[in-house]
């Protein structure tokens, strides 16, 4: 594992701990797509099926548990425990529109037809657009708490530094994934608007809102 | 030799 691979799993760690921890302390989830998160649980659950066929290692192992109890925790929080704060009337991105063309989209264009991999495949897709609710969110309501900007930012640096791994596993194993590595860019370049916004408000004490 | 079906990433 190199340098960018570990920086990329620590700052997607950071990034779901940072947002439970925001709900859990603010006792509110205000500002934040339940959306997006059902969407990031499904990623995490039918990517991860292979903890039951194909051991890696223990760090392999105990991430993908952390990541998929995390997720479900904050689905829980939002759905349940505060649910009264929840923004019911701005959450209104269409997931079925995300979640569709994916599963085509992996039933067409996958690395072998058999049931996991077909729902890898999916989750990888669903993965490089399960933040777009988040983000139709945020320029909903025009703006987003300082430390739903944070999380934003942590998440959305989780794949650019995956592309950093995929770059150096080219050039050092000869290793590259078509499908992580078209997705994934995908999932970068949707960020890059906020990346800007973050970089260019958020850094130097501002909170992150829109132009008008 | 890498395989990518092995999915040895997160």
């Amino acid at each position: 594992m190199n340098v960018f691979r570990f920086l990329g799993d620590l700052s997607h760690l950071v990034a779901i701990v940072i947002l439970l921890l925001k709900i859990w302390k603010t006792r509110s989830c205000s500002g934040i797509s339940g959306r997006s998160q059902i969407l990031f649980a499904i990623v995490f659950t039918t990517r991860y099926l292979d903890l039951f066929s194909n051991f890696i290692s223990v760090y392999n192992t105990s991430m993908k548990i952390v990541y998929i109890t995390c997720s479900y925790a904050t689905v829980y929080l939002i759905y349940g425990k505060f649910k009264a704060t929840y923004d019911f009337n701005h959450d209104t991105f269409r997931i079925e529109f995300l979640l569709v063309p994916s599963a085509i989209l992996a039933f067409l264009v996958n690395h072998d037809f058999s049931p996991l991999e077909i729902l890898w495949t999916f989750s990888i897709y669903l993965e490089s657009v399960a933040i777009l609710p988040q983000l139709f969110l945020v320029s909903k309501t025009g703006e987003a708490e300082t430390i739903t900007s944070h999380y934003l930012f942590a998440l959305g640096s989780y794949r650019l530094l995956y592309l950093l791994n995929w770059l150096w596993r080219y050039f050092s194993q000869g290793f590259y994934d078509l499908i992580a590595l078209l997705s994934g860019i995908l999932q970068t370049v949707l960020y890059c608007d906020f990346f800007y916004l973050y970089i260019s408000k958020v850094l130097k004490g501002k909170k992150l809102s829109l132009p008008a | 030799e890498y395989n990518v079906y092995d999915h040895d990433e997160l």
